[in-house]
């Protein structure tokens, strides 16, 4: 009998998230963009971490202490860059706004 | 309820696992995020002013490249603001509160605009008073064009102090421009000194004249060219588009200033 395969989980890295302001009903108030690409991060930190991890050296410690001990996690997989979206919308007094918010898209990943 | 940021239809749609408590959290923690006090719920009848689109599509920092948008110059001193600047807001002034008055020589217009929605937090670091003027076109216009008749100067003044008992109010010059009247264009006028004082040192906000004078044989067709007020001309329906508009540009120190497409890529 052959023994079931492990899954193999995939590695850390960026995953689609496309954000549709008129999914929740924004639209209405927010007057461009329709939506934006936020993206994600997910994924296993795996030991031992590789150099396309965009890993910590502290990522690296914490990864190397849990192959060990199993009471201490895993490094997480994080956004490590970030850049702004901007919103042009109507304000609660009709006035129209155009604004930069930082830290909106999830430029790269990583373990953290 | 209504004044939730996520509507009915998109709880329905996505919030349903969520007890009321975690959605109301949510929903004050993304109002935060958007520096909104309530939910933003137009009227139909609300107006997006054609340059804030141009704005969007020039410093956005995900505006889609559409066919000429943001490729557009939308002038060095836009830019020069934007530069400095996160937010970009624009005004409409109260219609309510306008004194047009209209002599042989001259016409001047009174305008308010309310600018207590910028945060405290806000610092506005410019702003530009936008007038837009319409080509004059009447049967002396070809024989006008092209002679000194033609132009007309715009002077744009901060009241300083109200007039009283029929006296003209304290003013003082902001900017000034020499405009010809065969040309249909939207003209920027600087009056960040008087948006300073007002939002940053807390002076009073008596708002500003628009002074137009006339060329002296002006008629009164060429007393339409720079539309101040939504009296001087029969097209209502342009009035929304074409009213004069204040833009004030601003940071709240937190994150990127708005820069060009161009200059995003070299980055």
């Amino acid at each position: 009998t052959s023994k079931p395969k492990k899954k193999h989980k995939a590695n850390c890295r960026r995953h689609s998230l496309y954000v549709d302001f008129s999914d929740v009903g924004w639209n209405d108030w927010i007057v461009a963009p329709p939506g934006y690409h936020a993206f994600y991060c997910q994924g296993e930190c795996p030991f031992p971490l590789a150099d396309h991890l965009n890993s910590t050296n502290h990522a690296i410690v914490q990864t190397l202490v849990n192959s060990v001990n199993s009471n201490i996690p895993k490094a997480c997989c994080v956004p490590t860059d970030l850049s702004p979206v901007s919103l042009l919308y109507l304000d609660e007094y009709e006035r129209v706004i155009l604004k930069n918010y930082q830290d909106m898209v999830v430029e790269g990943c990583g373990c953290r | 309820g209504s004044a939730g940021l996520v509507p009915e239809q998109g709880r329905r749609k996505y919030a349903a696992p969520l007890s009321q408590d975690t959605l109301s959290t949510f929903e004050a923690r993304l109002l935060s995020l958007f520096g909104l006090k309530q939910r933003p719920s137009p009227s139909r009848s609300a107006v997006v002013p054609r340059y804030m689109l141009d704005l969007f599509a020039a410093y956005s920092a995900n505006a889609e490249p559409k066919h000429g948008a943001g490729k557009r110059s939308l002038g060095r001193e836009s830019e020069k603001s934007a530069s400095r600047a996160n937010t970009i807001r624009s005004f409409h002034h109260d219609e309510s509160t306008e004194e047009l008055s209209s002599h042989s020589a001259k016409t001047t217009q009174r305008f308010l605009f309310n600018l207590s929605s910028i945060p405290r937090e806000e610092f506005v670091t410019s702003a530009e008073l936008r007038i837009y003027r319409e080509q004059v076109t009447t049967a002396a216009n070809s024989s006008s064009n092209n002679s000194s008749l033609g132009y007309h100067r715009i002077n744009i003044h901060e009241i300083m102090k109200p007039g009283l008992s029929f006296k003209e109010p304290i003013t003082r010059l902001l900017d000034t421009r020499l405009v010809q009247h065969s040309l249909s264009k939207w003209e920027s006028f600087d009056v960040s000194p008087a948006v300073l004082r007002w939002t940053a040192e807390g002076h009073a906000n008596r708002g500003f004249v628009v002074e137009v004078v006339h060329p002296s044989s002006a008629d009164r067709d060429y007393k339409k060219h720079v539309r101040v007020s939504r009296s001087l001309h029969d097209s209502e329906d342009s009035w929304p588009q074409m009213r004069p508009l204040l833009v004030t540009y601003s940071h709240d120190g937190k994150g990127h200033v708005l820069h060009t497409r161009q200059k995003r890529q070299a980055r």
